[in-house]
């Protein structure tokens, strides 16, 4: 564990306490994209099936239930909240997500760390997964035009969690002789890239003051 | 590249 790792991990989580209380405290998932939360409770319930025989590590055990939870009760409530529903935007939310499932699960089944396990073919889709599941948010932050507050934040924290994460493979391949991860460097890599351009809005708004909107044109 | 156990990350 190195603190790019940890710190990255806690940005993970504050971004599921951000989302939790914005449409569980909030009552509201106004500018909230259902498609991507689905997407991510995809891609955590694929990932860590391992829970069932991988017990390395009590902190990524608890850390792993966690994410399982929060990403499911966050679909649970965005499409059965009777408040949730009537604040989502499902006109809007359009993105067509076959079109990111798809070639992640053949990329899975091509390149993954071990052609002869299941689980590596679904660890890998998983990873491709995540790299482009934050799109339909994107998208539908960019058809708002405007940021919530409390929307940037979620989108900040989580694109931060993985740009850290890249921090936390670069100290590894430098500290750890033979240590070599190019699919989730890769993945990472694409998954970060597709801020950039939130991050730049987000940075812009934010030095006039934490409470303002984040405009996106 | 690391297959099986040594997934140490989340």
């Amino acid at each position: 564990m190195n603190i790019f790792r940890f710190l990255g991990d806690m940005s993970h989580i504050l971004s599921f306490l951000l989302l939790l209380h914005k449409i569980v405290g909030g009552k509201s998932a106004a500018g909230i994209s259902l498609r991507t939360a689905e997407m991510y409770a995809i891609v955590f319930c694929t990932r860590y099936i391992d829970l069932l025989w991988n017990f390395a590590s009590l902190y990524n055990y608890l850390l792993k239930l966690l994410f399982i939870g929060a990403s499911l009760t966050i679909v649970y409530f965005m499409r059965y909240g009777p408040s949730q529903k009537a604040t989502y935007n499902a006109d809007e939310d359009a993105f067509p997500v076959q079109y990111l499932i798809a070639p992640c699960a053949v990329l899975g089944v091509l390149i993954n760390q071990d052609h002869s396990s299941p689980f590596e073919m679904v660890w890998a889709f998983s990873i491709y997964l995540e790299a482009v599941a934050i799109l339909p948010q994107l998208f539908l932050l960019q058809k708002q035009g405007e940021v919530e507050n409390l929307t940037s934040h979620y989108v900040f924290a989580l694109g931060a969690y993985r740009a850290l994460y890249l921090l936390n493979w670069m100290f590894r391949f430098m500290t750890e002789p033979d240590y070599q991860q190019r699919i989730v460097w890769l993945s990472g890599l694409v998954q970060t890239a597709l801020y950039c351009d939130f991050f730049y809005h987000y940075y812009q708004s934010k030095k006039g003051g934490l409470n303002k909107s984040v405009k996106l044109p | 590249d690391c297959p099986g156990a040594c997934k140490d990350e989340l």
